[in-house]
């Protein structure tokens, strides 16, 4: 779950 | 996980997140509350909580855009003087 979790991509980030 | 509910004292309501389905981080996570904003008067959202719920919406499964739009408009709208959050310090998986 780990090694699956780190070939996702960062996110963007929103100010809301 | 705590119910925080934001009134809306500022024009802004002032955090950034970051997060959604199919990122490293899958809930929306508070990473900024900016001083003045509703959210920082509110005195009760801090860095690093993990957004569950918007006025009982989950942002389960939601991809970023989407989450901060449900966030922009919770904000925006005029029905509700406050806005409620579920939050959790914890970094829940799914």
């Amino acid at each position: 779950v780990r090694e699956k979790r780190l070939t996702l991509p960062p996110s963007e980030i929103t100010m809301l | 996980s705590t119910l925080v509910r934001v009134a809306k004292s500022a024009g802004t309501l002032g955090i950034a997140i970051e997060g959604g389905a199919n990122t490293r981080q899958p809930l929306p996570r508070i990473v900024t509350i900016q001083r003045g904003g509703s959210a920082h008067n509110c005195g009760q959202l801090k860095v690093g909580q993990v957004i569950l719920e918007v006025n009982g919406v989950s942002m389960r499964g939601r991809e970023h855009r989407d989450a901060a739009r449900i966030i922009a408009e919770a904000f925006k709208t005029k029905e509700r003087d406050h806005v409620d959050f579920l939050v959790t310090e914890f970094n829940v998986a799914l």
